[in-house]
């Protein structure tokens, strides 16, 4: 455990929890694409299965557990409890386009040809382009609110910081793990443009909208 | 033989 990894969790359990709230406190999911947290909440089913076979550290199971508990209850406040106020009609984005070609991959490209590993690669090339469903919306209606903003920030610095962690590792440990490391930077680098408006426009008190 | 990589990260 270094610094990047740790802030890296951390700030991802800051988007996760951002998006949470937003939803609870205004009842409402609109502006959120509820097809990219389908996805993620498939990206971390896949991916800690190995909660039911390893066991690594407190911290990582407990970690595991928030962010599989979150991802779901984030999906059923959208499909569910505030459907009313989930915007469908934006969000539009062909979901069988990213999973069909990564679930490919995933068999094609992968470390060991065995159910477990296979999906989580799949988790991991999935991941990295979950989010395009909602950069989809935003696109499509050319804004977003403050707050959803904020949740996408630190969405995307997370793996930022994870390439920290993976160079520091690299370095300080002899460990790399390339499947992770690519998708990683594929994942920050759909990232950059965001990052642009949200340092831009965001953080200078404007909120974001596209030009249309 | 297994060349998985141990999945301590998140």
């Amino acid at each position: 455990m270094n610094v990047f990894r740790l802030t890296g969790d951390l700030s991802h359990l800051a988007a996760i929890i951002i998006l949470l709230l937003k939803i609870w406190k205004s009842r409402s999911c609109a502006g959120i694409s509820g097809k990219s947290q389908i996805l993620f909440a498939l990206v971390f089913t896949t991916r800690y299965l190995d909660l039911l076979t390893s066991f690594i550290s407190l911290y990582n199971t407990s970690m595991k557990i928030i962010y599989v508990g979150c991802a779901y209850a984030t999906v059923y406040l959208i499909y569910a409890k505030f459907r009313a106020t989930y915007d469908g009609n934006h969000d539009t984005f062909r979901v069988e386009f990213l999973v069909v070609p990564v679930g490919g991959l995933a068999f094609l490209v992968n470390h060991d040809f065995s159910p477990l590993e296979i999906l989580w690669t799949f988790s991991i090339y999935l991941e990295s382009v979950a989010i395009l469903p909602q950069l989809f919306m935003i696109s499509k209606t050319g804004e977003a609110e403050t707050i959803t903003t904020h949740y996408l920030f630190c969405l995307g610095v997370y793996r930022a910081l994870y390439l920290f962690n993976w160079i520091w590792r690299f370095y300080f440990e002899g460990f790399f793990d390339m499947i992770a490391i690519v998708a990683g930077v594929v994942q920050t680098i759909l990232y950059c443009d965001f990052f642009y408006l949200y340092i831009t426009k965001v953080l200078k008190g404007k909120k974001l909208s596209l030009p249309a | 033989e297994d060349d998985t990589v141990p999945k301590d990260e998140l």
